[in-house]
């Protein structure tokens, strides 16, 4: 269903975002 | 964490799910500590799949007959939009101070309201793929509700003919559900009614055939047979309910009841 891969696509757009966003927060731990 | 009812869904958002909950952790520990880095291109990409999501939405909404969808996904979108718009404007204030706070507080409920608006969406398309299982069974529902009427082997041949194909889609469709769902119980119980209809059905069609046989030779027995038919009748029928009742069910529900 294109639904599903249209959610996929967000998910994964979402995650290298946070992933971006927690790498320098990581650093600082 | 949120509990995702079908693997599915949780094979898509538990992933983007754990990232977020070790976002909101790490922002709780290091607030004000490092400078956030350049966000504007991984924004960017969000930003062009909730565009994408939003477009196919739409179009599932347009398309589909199913009034409760059409009456739940567009509010799902909406917040999609409006996570997607935290974000933006996060990666905006992020640019102009690395450091600053509301920008890292939009960050993380920009992608917390994604991971829910996108789970509230995936659940409203689920629902109404369930739905239309249901549908399925009520229409077996409603051929055993005229079983006690069929007083003729013709019309038991066009009983047939009518329940047979209805009762094989139930049986892959429900069979498909439930090794999709992540609720073991729920799995179980499943399994469970279809092998119960699978045993019951060619008893209720040879109960019929016999009701009719006796019927045809004078009827002496014909009211046992009957009750032995409509108990059969009334035992798929609560095997029915019962598929439907746990179609409905969401681990979500099952906590709440507990």
């Amino acid at each position: 269903e294109m639904i599903l891969e249209a959610a996929k696509s967000i998910a994964a757009a979402t995650s290298a975002l946070v992933k971006a966003a927690s790498a320098a927060q990581r650093e600082l731990i | 964490m949120p509990v995702f009812h079908t693997k599915t869904i949780e094979s898509i958002l538990d992933p983007v799910a754990q990232q977020v909950s070790k976002l909101v952790i790490l922002h709780e520990e290091a607030e004000d500590g490092l400078p956030m880095p350049d966000l504007q291109q991984p924004v960017r990409s969000v930003s062009n799949a909730v565009l994408n999501l939003v477009k196919v939405g739409r179009e599932t909404i347009n398309s589909s007959d199913d009034q409760i969808l059409k009456q739940d996904m567009p509010g799902a979108l909406v917040r999609v939009e409006r996570s997607s718009k935290l974000l933006e404007e996060a990666s905006r204030m992020l640019k102009d101070d690395p450091y600053s706070s509301p920008a890292r507080k939009r960050l993380i409920d920009g992608s917390g309201g994604i991971l829910q608006a996108t789970s509230a969406l995936l659940l409203c398309f689920d629902e109404s793929e369930v739905r239309k299982i249901i549908r399925e069974c009520h229409r077996v529902l409603d051929y055993l509700a005229v079983a006690e009427v069929i007083e003729t082997l013709d019309e038991l041949v066009q009983f047939l003919r009518d329940l047979s194909p209805c009762l094989s889609r139930v049986s892959r469709e429900v069979s498909a559900r439930e090794k999709e769902l992540t609720h073991q119980v729920h799995a179980e119980i499943l399994v469970r009614c279809l092998e119960q209809i699978k045993t019951l059905a060619p008893i209720l069609i040879c109960s019929m055939k016999i009701y009719i046989h006796i019927v045809s030779q004078g009827g002496k027995g014909a009211e046992e047979a009957a009750e032995n038919r409509n108990y059969l009748a009334m035992r798929m029928t609560d095997e029915i309910n019962e598929i439907i009742r746990v179609l409905q069910l969401t681990s979500y529900d099952e906590e709440t009841s507990e």
